[in-house]
């Protein structure tokens, strides 16, 4: 565990915790794309089964549980307790566009063609990706509410962190797992318009709104 | 080392 690792998944904790008091907090999920957050419980549901084969640490454990329990809480806020405020006109993107051929690679570019691991791909694949219903959903309603914007910095964060704890983890123990690194690349890659206008606009002050 | 299951990264 080294810091980058650490403060990424406490960047990715951040995340997940602000978007949850937004939505409790204003009891609204207006301009959440509730897509990406079905998609992101997929990510952990099928990325964390190991917690039932095996034991890392207790950090690990916890952190895991947290997630999981988190993205399914957002799931349930969005879909049930608050759905008369989910935004469902503007939250279009086609999913499948994005699971199916995320599943097929999972079956062809993996480290092990065992169950478990088949789906641990599928899920850092399918988490590349996962945020482009919501990006999708900015792009068509041409703006986001600020707190959204902090919700999709510290995502985007966790995994620039990520990266730099892999070249960190490659140099002091020899790590590499050419998976992660592409997929984390990827959607790293994918926030980096985004932290553009969070950096010119949120961070001076101005609501984020793109040009019509 | 190349990374395969368990993962211990999150």
């Amino acid at each position: 565990m080294n810091i980058f690792r650490l403060t990424g998944d406490l960047s990715h904790l951040a995340a997940i915790i602000i978007l949850l008091l937004k939505i409790w907090k204003t009891r609204s999920c207006a301009g959440i794309s509730g897509k990406s957050q079905l998609l992101f419980a997929l990510v952990f549901t099928t990325r964390y089964l190991d917690l039932f084969t095996s034991f890392i640490s207790l950090y690990n454990t916890s952190m895991k549980l947290i997630y999981v329990a988190c993205s399914y809480a957002t799931v349930y806020l969005i879909y049930m307790k608050f759905k008369a405020t989910y935004d469902g006109n503007h939250d279009t993107f086609r999913v499948e566009f994005l699971v199916v051929p995320v599943g097929g690679l999972s079956f062809l570019v993996n480290h092990d063609f065992s169950p478990l691991e088949i789906l641990w791909t599928f899920s850092i694949y399918l988490e590349s990706v996962a945020i482009l219903p919501q990006l999708f959903m900015i792009s068509k309603t041409g703006e986001a509410e600020t707190i959204t914007t902090h919700y999709l910095f510290f995502l985007g964060l966790y995994r620039a962190l990520y990266l730099i704890n892999w070249i960190w983890r490659y140099y002091f123990e020899g790590f590499f797992d050419l998976i992660a690194v592409v997929a984390g690349v990827v959607q790293t890659i994918l926030y980096c318009d985004f932290f553009y206008l969070y950096v010119t606009k949120v961070l001076k002050g101005k609501k984020l709104s793109l040009p019509a | 080392i190349v990374a395969k299951t368990p993962h211990d990264e999150l």
